[in-house]
């Protein structure tokens, strides 16, 4: 399978499996989000910062190529923030 | 660092661990090596000691599992999350579980089981993920040298927090041997404290560490004494295996344990004097089993006793003189063990075989020639 280009948006796969990430490490809440919060700084774009801040990533609030390799890295399960 | 939130702490320094099951992927003596290695990161930073517990409710339960396992965190699958920790506290307090659908090595192939044990003790002991990118408790795994490991010192900043620095006398602790310096198993003055054969392989020992070799083998492994059996203390002075029984005894001062496989038998350690000794023999120096006779020898300074392993009891005409019996051996013995009809006997860095049906040294070489160097 062809690596995507650079910047495509990633698919549905990726999206659960960002989510799940952000749910299991940097405690997002796993509740729906409400549409009219998605347009403002959502709590997904501020939970990708508060990673990317963490793991001394560049904030950017979007799941950029590195983000993303960097949440397939294996780690431990306990989380990095939150209880 | 961090620390979970309200800074949970062991309010004790001596906790207690119990290695509930053990990943197919390594020997059980690696994955206790690597184990008690991981605690020993910790135990030289702070006054903490751990203890190996082989029964019982241990503080920090350590095991092995698959997908979901009885706590609200599922593993999942090969890769992704590789194991993870409890904060102290009472029952799951501490625990630390280990995905078994990853790959458990001890070397630096994925994933060294020390590095990942390391690193989740340190949340069984309180610490949270630090975001200091080659720290130990940054959350990733990290392809590192298990054998140049050394704990960062935002690691030790944070543990010292919780726990403060070693105690300044050294503590005589189970999991931090009282030398942990590798003996060189190629010196030329390599001396051992005891040398003994068990089920097949010979084991020299040497202060905390004993050397593995088995007679067919060229490599020779180093492991901690307390790797195998955490039970003996370092420093053993003396060794013997009587294969008829699968026993191994070793001795140190007075006292002597006896073993079988990894286990300590019933009512061990005992008091040398039950074996005949009279009061004055504080200590043995070496000892020997001859499996053809079922006599074992003891030898303490120049002098030496038999004891019937059928009659359970000495020979009487005890002791004599080694060099009468043992024509050029000298006292005082470090070590002897017997293969192939022959004794070894060890006298610092030499080696002398005798052969007892010609009653004679046969050859002489140095104490480490088994080890291929």
């Amino acid at each position: 399978v062809p690596l995507r280009p650079e910047n495509t948006p990633i698919g549905e796969d990726e999206t659960t499996f960002v989510l799940d990430y952000l749910e299991k490490y940097y405690g997002l809440s796993s509740d729906p989000i409400p549409v009219e919060r998605k347009r403002s700084n959502s709590p997904v774009e501020q939970k990708i910062q508060e990673m990317q801040r963490f793991l001394g990533l560049k904030v950017t609030g979007k799941v950029d190529s590195d983000t993303l390799e960097m949440m397939h890295k294996p780690r431990c399960g306990v989380p990095d923030v939150g209880k | 660092y961090s620390f979970f939130p309200g800074s949970p702490r062991w309010n004790k320094h001596d906790l207690t661990y119990r290695i509930e099951n053990y990943t197919p992927d390594m020997s059980k003596a690696d994955v206790e090596f690597s184990i008690q290695k991981a605690f020993q990161v910790w135990s030289e930073v702070t006054p903490l000691t751990f203890q190996k517990l082989n029964e019982g409710q241990a503080d920090i339960m350590i095991s092995f599992a698959s997908e979901a396992h009885g706590d609200f965190y599922p593993f999942d699958g090969p890769e992704g999350t590789l194991a993870h920790a409890y904060h102290p506290g009472k029952g799951i307090g501490g625990d630390a579980h280990f995905d078994e659908d990853e790959t458990w090595t001890k070397d630096s192939r994925r994933y060294n089981l020390f590095i990942v044990a390391a690193h989740e003790f340190g949340h069984s002991l309180g610490l949270y993920h630090s975001n200091v990118p080659h720290s130990l408790m940054f959350p990733h795994y990290s392809d590192s040298d298990p054998n140049t490991f050394q704990l960062h010192q935002d690691d030790i900043n944070g543990i010292q927090t919780l726990y403060g620095p070693p105690l300044k006398s050294p503590k005589p602790t189970r999991s931090t041997p009282k030398t942990s310096a590798v003996p060189s198993t190629c010196s030329p003055n390599l001396v051992f404290d005891a040398v003994t054969t068990i089920r097949g392989e010979m084991l020299f020992f040497k202060d905390s560490h004993f050397w593995r070799k088995h007679p067919q083998l060229t490599e020779v492994d180093l492991n901690l004494i307390s790797s195998f059996w955490p039970f003996l203390p370092t420093g053993i002075e003396a060794a013997y295996e009587v294969g008829s029984k699968d026993q191994v005894l070793f001795f140190k001062g007075n006292q002597y344990w006896a073993i079988n496989g990894y286990d300590l038998l019933p009512r061990y350690p005992k008091n040398i004097q039950t074996l005949g000794f009279p009061s004055n023999v504080r200590k043995i120096d070496a000892a020997v089993h001859d499996k053809y006779s079922g006599q074992t020898y003891f030898f303490v300074d120049d002098l030496y006793w038999r004891y019937d392993e059928h009659r359970q009891a000495m020979n009487p005409g005890y002791p004599r003189k080694i060099n009468s019996d043992f024509p050029g051996i000298e006292s005082k013995i470090d070590a002897v063990f017997y293969h192939q009809r022959n004794f070894y006997f060890f006298q610092g860095s030499q080696q002398l075989q005798f052969e007892p049906s010609s009653k004679r040294v046969i050859q002489i070489m140095n104490s480490n020639s088994w080890f291929d160097c």
